[in-house]
This record gives C-alpha cells, sequence and structure tokens, in this order.
C-alpha cells in the first residue's frame, strides 16, 4: 500500500480525509499563523452536516453566528481576507435575517479551499515538518 | 447552554477525520 504521506501529496482532499495529515497540516499552519484556514474549512463541513430538524433550529443559528463572527467579520482575519466581499454579505444577511440554510457556507468554503490549494498545500508539501515526517 | 466557542469547537471536531 501507498504510505500515507505520499497519498497526501496527491490531493488536498486526500490529506483532509487523514487525521494525521490534517494534524500535520494544521501545526504547519499553525506555524505559517494561519490555522484558521483549516479551522475554518472544517466548521463549515461541520455545519453543513448539522442538517435542519436535527438538533434545534436555535443551536444551528448560534453557530452560524459564532463562525461569522469569528472568521468572517474581521476584515484582518487569514479567513476574510480570502473570502469575496459578495460571499460576506451573503453570510451577513443570513445571519442576521436568522434564516441559516446548511448551504449557507459552502460558497466561503470553496474560496478558502482555492487559496489553500493554491497557497498553503504546495508550501506544505516542500515545508520540513512534511518531508520529516515523509 | 454552550458558549459559543464550544460549540465552534465542537462543530470542527466533528468534521474532521477519525482516527482510522
Amino acid at each position: 500500500p501507498t504510505p500515507p504521506a505520499l497519498r497526501w501529496a496527491g490531493s488536498l482532499h486526500s490529506l483532509l480525509d487523514d487525521r494525521d495529515g490534517t494534524q500535520l497540516f494544521r501545526s504547519f499552519l499553525r506555524e505559517e499563523g494561519c490555522a484558521d484556514l483549516l479551522d475554518f474549512w472544517f466548521a463549515c463541513s461541520g455545519f453543513r452536516k448539522l442538517a435542519p430538524g436535527e438538533g434545534s433550529e436555535e443551536k444551528r443559528l448560534k453557530l452560524a453566528r459564532a463562525i461569522y463572527k469569528k472568521y468572517v467579520l474581521h476584515g484582518a482575519g487569514v479567513v476574510a481576507r480570502r473570502v469575496k466581499p459578495a460571499t460576506k454579505s451573503f453570510i451577513r444577511d443570513c445571519v442576521l435575517r436568522q434564516l441559516v440554510d446548511p448551504a449557507a457556507f459552502d460558497q466561503a468554503q470553496t474560496e478558502v479551499q482555492a487559496a489553500i490549494e493554491e497557497h498553503s498545500y504546495p508550501l506544505f508539501l516542500k515545508s520540513d515538518i512534511y518531508l520529516e515526517y515523509a | 447552554i454552550d458558549s459559543e466557542d464550544d460549540l465552534l469547537q465542537e462543530c470542527i471536531s466533528s468534521a474532521m477525520p477519525k482516527k482510522k
């Protein structure tokens, strides 16, 4: 079988599907000061899984507000800098109108993922932390 | 009642891959 570290180099999703790979990538991002990119990406996935009807609507609203406040609202943050203004407005409207559908963060997640794939992921594959592990 | 931060952490953890 292919060693895990080699699989991680195949695609971002093969890295993020693996627990050890995710932890190593997060350590790298933390050193680079942008672990929030990965936390946000997983928060979006977690939010989508919290389907309407399961658990309280209040909990989903509270979570949407928490994700928005922590990652999107403050323009200087690593996530906010990579999310387009129109996407931010869309999320803000969802939160303010308290109409939070499971796909509320999908576009923002796509934009952050593109930034990770373009910058952080290639840097990770060349980093000491990855090469030492591999 | 969970604080917003606890809720966020729980959400992130729920989406992370589990140990194989």
